[in-house]
């Protein structure tokens, strides 16, 4: 549907569209290495589908939080500028169910995002 | 800023690109003006020139609104989630989420609205996706075009600095620099 102004949005429209396609990822809140949790194998499939896991590592998602994921979740950060810690803490699951392109970040486990990239420093 | 592995381009002896829409979506001349103001914003910081094609068949670039599974491999999944892709140079498709509401006005969302609304800015994302039809990949600087993610509501459609870095190291700055000396307007 095409709106040419704010105000021709219907009032009920907007307060049942706030759903986002990946909101159920906001229950894996705290999720961290060691977990089994259901859902994680879909975030799993988030980040495969965004570049973030490769095709060939995995076979079959579990629920498992694992070191796959844990390094999928390092890498996303990165590119995100958000704290690298690996786990899946709010600033990251607010990232993560925010809506996006679909083009993936990461091609064939590269980047030219934050997580390709060496940090320089140069001393004065 | 960054490039799609192999640092794909539109050929130097292609900077006139053509664009066409899919008949099948029979969209009207507003919607078709939200592109045409997007690819305008490119075609100012480089040598590259876009035009409207009315053959789907000649053109370089084919625009198109589709929902869910629609034939390249990428299916789209309703409103909000993924809202649009594109190919790197020099396919040229660009797909948006047919399941998406979009705002075709290029006005500011009132912000009491912005956290209850799904409703995307449709030339915000039509400028990120052209991003990708020329060769740019993703970019990690938040104010960037070529950041991946928009919420819903929001509106960015300037080109920031990364961007035109970016696309510049591509096509060159087509003389945009000298043109703003010329008319005495950089700031």
């Amino acid at each position: 549907t095409f709106y040419t102004n704010v105000s021709s949005v219907p009032p009920l429209h907007l307060l049942n569209a706030t759903r986002s396609a990946w909101e159920t990822f906001e229950k894996l809140a705290g999720c961290h290495a060691g977990n089994k949790t259901d859902g994680l194998s879909k975030l799993k499939q988030y980040f495969r589908r965004f570049g973030y896991i490769s095709s060939a590592s995995v076979a079959n998602f579990t629920d498992d939080f694992d070191d796959v994921l844990e390094s999928a979740i390092s890498t996303y950060q990165k590119n995100f500028n958000l704290e690298v810690t690996g786990k899946l803490d709010a600033p990251t699951l607010q990232q993560i169910v925010k809506p996006r392109c679909g083009n993936p970040d990461m091609i064939d486990g590269a980047s030219g995002m934050n997580a390709g990239r060496k940090l320089r420093a140069v001393a004065r | 800023y960054s490039f799609f592995p192999g640092k794909p381009q539109w050929p130097k002896r292609n900077r006139d690109l053509s664009y066409a829409f899919v008949p099948q979506n029979n969209l009207t001349d507003e919607v078709k003006q939200v592109f045409a103001r997007a690819f305008a914003r490119w075609a100012e910081v480089t040598p590259l020139n876009f035009t409207r094609s009315e053959s789907l068949f000649r053109a370089d670039i084919v625009i198109g609104f589709f929902s869910g599974d629609h034939g390249d491999g990428e299916p789209f999944d309703g409103p909000m989630g993924t809202l649009a892709h594109a190919s790197s140079p020099p396919t040229g498709m660009f797909h948006l989420d047919g399941d998406e509401d979009w705002l075709i006005s290029g006005e500011e969302m009132n912000r009491r609205i912005l956290p209850v609304t799904s409703v995307v800015d449709l030339e915000s994302v039509a400028v990120h996706e052209i991003g990708h039809l020329l060769g740019l990949g993703h970019s990690s600087v938040e104010d960037a075009i070529m950041y991946p993610a928009i919420s819903g509501g929001h509106r960015k459609v300037e080109l920031a600095k990364d961007d035109i870095e970016g696309i510049q190291h591509l096509y060159g700055d087509g003389g945009s620099s000298r043109r703003n000396e010329t008319s005495g307007g950089a700031e």
